[in-house]
C-alpha cells in the first residue's frame, strides 16, 4: 500500500519543502520507494533535491493541466536511491487561475497520480511505499488538487507566534475536502520545526502545539540548524550534505516516527 | 503626497509582514501619518499592531468585495500616535475566488483607497505620509489588487538560499500590471531580512542580491533577532517591545533611508 501524504500549511516559510525533501531522502535511505510530487510554482523541492527544472523540462504543469501521464514526468533523483521527483516549473504559477475553469479542477492531481500508481503495477514495478506532496503556502487549487490526491496530510509548524494562527483555517479547508470531495482525507502527523531551544517563545509555542493535538505532534521536534539551510545551495537534503548533523539526525528520527505510526492514523 | 508601497514576495516567510508593521511604527514614531492595510487572510499584520480583527469586525474584505468606504474599517493602532489599521479577517480566505469573477477585480483595493484619501482630504483631515500594503505569500488577485493600489513595492528578502529563486517570477508579474493595469507601480526597494551573521550562506545570499540590484537594496539589513519574533506575541511591534534592541534599532534606520529615497524612485 502507498501511503499518499500532501505536505500543507498556507503559513509561509515553515519548513514544507525542507520537511518533504528531508523525510522523503530519509524514508529513502531506509530502503523505501519514494516519490516527491514538488506543486510549489517556486520549485523549491526541485531545486533542493538537485532536479532540473527549467522552464522546458516536462513537469506536474504538463500533468495537471495538459492531462499529460505522470510516468512520462518522473525524474530520479541523483543523490539518493529510491527517490523519484516529479518538478514544478515557472509555468506552474498560471496554473491556478488556468484551472478555475477547467472540467474536474480539484481532482486532476488525484487522477493522473492513481492512473500513475496503476500503471506501475501492471507493468510489474514495485510500489512505492510514500508519494508526498509539497504544497505553495496558500490554500488555492493547487494546494486542493494536492488534499483530494491524499490520505493524510503533514503540518510543518514552525515554533514561532504566528503558528497557530492560520491552523484553524487549513483544518476546516481540510474538513470541506473531506466532506465534498475525499472523503479519506485526514491530517496524520504535525512535526515541529525550527525549534531554538534558546529562546522562551519556541518551547512555549510547542508546549500550546502539543496541548491541542497530543496524539499528532510527533515527539522529535526539527532544531533550527544552518546545515538544513545551507543544504539546498548544493542541491542536496541534509541527509547526504551533512548526515552526521542535529538536522540530519532529527529528519531521520521523525522519518522513523513517521513509518511507524503507519497509516493507521 | 501620500506614497502608496505594496510589501510583497510570494515567497513565504521573509519578513513581509514584519518589515510591514516594523517599518510603519517606526515612521509613525517620527511624526509620519501611517495606514497599514492587511491583505493577508491570516491577519498576521492586525495581530502584530494588536487591532481587533475577529470575524465580525469590519475588514478590508467588506472593502474590496462588499464596496464599504474604507473610512469605515480603519482603526487606530493603540500603542503608536499616527498609525493606523485596515484589518483582515477570516472572511478574506475566501476573496480570490470571489474575485475572479467581479467586476474590476483587480483594481477594487486601488478605488477604495483613492476615495478614501480623497474623502479625507475634502473632510480637512491632515493626508497620509505613507500607506503600506502587507500581501500573502502568492501572486493570487490580492496581490494584484495591492500591485494596483500602490506606486512602489517594497521587497523583503530573506538571506536564505531560496531567496532568489522566486524573484524572476515576481518582477515579471509586477512588470504585467504596469503594462496592463498599473503604470506607476515600480520596484523601489530591497530589505534583506533575517540576516544571520554567524552563517557564510546569508552574507553570499547578501552579497548577490546587492550585484544584482544595486540601487534597490538599502543600505541596512535586518539581523534575525529573538525580540523581533517575540513583539507579535505581545500585539506589538518591535519598536515598542524593545525599543533598544538591534531589530529596533535596525528597523528605525531601514525607515530612514526609505523616507530619504523618497518617491522619486
Ligand atoms: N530546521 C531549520 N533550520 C534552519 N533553517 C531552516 C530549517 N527548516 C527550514 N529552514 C530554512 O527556512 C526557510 C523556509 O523553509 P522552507 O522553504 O522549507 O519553508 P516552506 O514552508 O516550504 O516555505 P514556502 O511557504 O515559501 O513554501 C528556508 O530558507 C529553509 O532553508
Ligand atoms: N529579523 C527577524 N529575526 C527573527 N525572526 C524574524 C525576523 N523577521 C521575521 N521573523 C519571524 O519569522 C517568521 C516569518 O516572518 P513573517 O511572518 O513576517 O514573514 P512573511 O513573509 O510575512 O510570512 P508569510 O509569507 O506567511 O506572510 C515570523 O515568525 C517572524 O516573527
Ligand atoms: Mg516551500
Ligand atoms: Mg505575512
Amino acid at each position: 500500500r502507498t501511503r499518499v501524504i500532501t505536505v500543507a500549511n498556507q503559513k509561509g516559510g515553515v519548513g514544507k519543502t525542507t520537511s518533504t525533501v528531508n523525510m522523503a531522502a530519509a524514508l529513502a535511505l531506509h530502503g523505501a520507494a519514494v516519490l516527491v510530487v514538488d506543486l510549489d510554482p517556486q520549485g523549491n523541492a526541485s531545486t533542493a533535491l538537485g532536479v532540473d527544472h527549467r522552464a522546458e523540462v516536462p513537469s506536474v504543469y504538463d500533468v495537471i493541466v495538459e492531462g499529460r501521464a505522470m510516468g512520462e514526468v518522473v525524474q530520479p533523483v541523483k543523490e539518493v536511491d529510491g527517490l523519484f521527483c516529479v518538478p514544478a516549473t515557472i509555468d506552474l504559477a498560471g496554473a491556478e487561475i488556468e484551472l478555475v475553469s477547467m472540467v474536474a479542477r480539484e481532482s486532476r492531481l488525484a487522477k493522473a497520480l492513481s492512473t500513475y500508481l496503476r500503471a506501475r503495477q501492471e507493468a510489474g514495478e514495485a510500489p512505492l511505499d510514500y508519494v508526498l506532496i509539497d504544497c505553495p503556502p496558500s490554500l488555492g487549487l493547487l494546494t486542493v488538487n494536492a488534499l483530494v490526491a491524499a490520505e493524510e496530510v503533514f503540518i510543518p509548524i514552525q515554533c514561532e507566534y504566528y503558528a497557530l494562527e492560520g491552523l484553524s483555517q487549513l483544518l476546516k479547508n481540510i474538513d470541506l475536502v473531506r466532506a465534498h470531495l475525499n472523503a479519506d482525507v485526514h491530517v496524520s502527523t504535525i512535526l515541529l520545526t525550527m525549534y531554538d531551544a534558546r529562546t522562551r517563545l519556541a518551547a512555549q509555542v510547542a508546549e500550546e502545539v502539543r496541548q491541542h493535538f497530543p496524539d499528532l505532534v510527533l515527539p522529535t521536534m526539527i532544531p533550527r540548524s544552518v546545515r538544513i539551510s545551507e543544504a539546498p545551495s548544493y542541491g542536496q537534503t541534509v541527509m547526504t550534505y551533512d548526515p552526521g548533523s542535529t538536522g540530519a539526525l532529527s529528519y531521520l528520527e521523525a522519518a522513523r516516527e513517521l513509518s511507524l505510526r503507519g497509516a493507521a492514523t
